[in-house]
């Protein structure tokens, strides 16, 4: 009972990390992409 | 510049995909497990007297009150054998993603 | 000590583990729906800037654009608060659980050694 129920709180605690990682990885997407933006409008990249 | 800003963004993109893919992973493998525990079909559910083979699981929602007692009834007087529904899956739930995709 | 006081000892240390899981996994649920409600607040404000990439072209930046992508900033970040508290949450039922069950693999070792209880 105790090993089934430390597997399930393990698998919460490693989905938990994935979400938090997904989340710093989507924070440093939306500053690339503010960055690629800048860029592109001061060397006039279209498109 | 704009080039190597443009492959980091791809990088993180990938990357991103990958923790995705992971999640619903974790998500997946969190309801199966789920499954197998909280319906009692796991291979070690052996008192190891012979011949009896009670179906046990789910204490982690059902509590532990009484359970030295249960484990000298057979599986079919269990008084403690109340089933397995959808809301058992406290684990599960406690992902609102998965609350609701079931809604 | 023998196997039926090392169980009933055990079983009374897990008697709270069931309320403890409910609360914690119910918490982590109840800030999940938070967490979901921001993202969608700042994913709509991020879609306003493309819509208006989409519409005017890559080079004209969205008027407030600025205002926009600082309120998308606090709402991530208010968002990965919110994932940390979560993380901890979920650490600490599954050190909860850990500890009983090390405690009694424990005692399980120690029954074994004595010849109380076959391995």
């Amino acid at each position: 009972e105790l090993e089934h129920a430390k597997d399930m709180a393990l698998l919460v605690a490693r989905r938990e990390k994935v979400t938090l990682d997904l989340l710093e990885q989507n924070m440093r997407i939306f500053d690339q992409r503010s960055n690629v933006k800048r860029l592109k409008r001061s060397l006039g990249i279209r498109g | 510049e704009y080039e190597k800003l443009k492959s980091e963004l791809k990088k993180s993109l990938a990357t991103r995909n990958k923790l995705e893919d992971e999640f619903e992973r974790l998500e997946q493998e969190i309801y199966e497990k789920e499954t197998e525990y909280f319906s009692g079909n796991n291979a070690t559910s052996n008192t190891g007297i012979a011949g009896n083979r009670f179906s046990y699981g789910g204490n982690i929602i059902k509590g532990f009150d009484g359970f030295n007692k249960s484990h000298h009834h057979s599986a079919g007087h269990d008084s403690h054998n109340r089933g397995f529904n959808n809301d058992d899956r406290i684990f599960s739930l406690s992902s609102a993603i998965f609350v609701k995709q079931q809604q | 000590m023998d196997p039926s006081s090392v169980l009933d000892q055990t079983i009374q240390d897990v008697s709270n583990l069931q309320a403890e899981f409910t609360h914690i996994l119910g918490e982590i649920r109840a800030s999940d729906t938070q967490l979901l409600d921001q993202r969608k607040k700042y994913m709509q404000k991020d879609s306003q800037i493309h819509k208006f990439i989409r519409q005017h072209g890559s080079l004209q930046e969205h008027p407030k654009e600025q205002e926009l992508s600082e309120k998308i900033r606090e709402k991530m970040s208010a968002c990965k608060n919110l994932q940390e508290q979560k993380c901890t949450m979920a650490n600490t039922a599954l050190y909860l659980v850990a500890k009983h069950l090390s405690r009694l693999e424990k005692n399980i070792g120690l029954l074994e050694e004595d010849g109380l209880l076959a391995p």
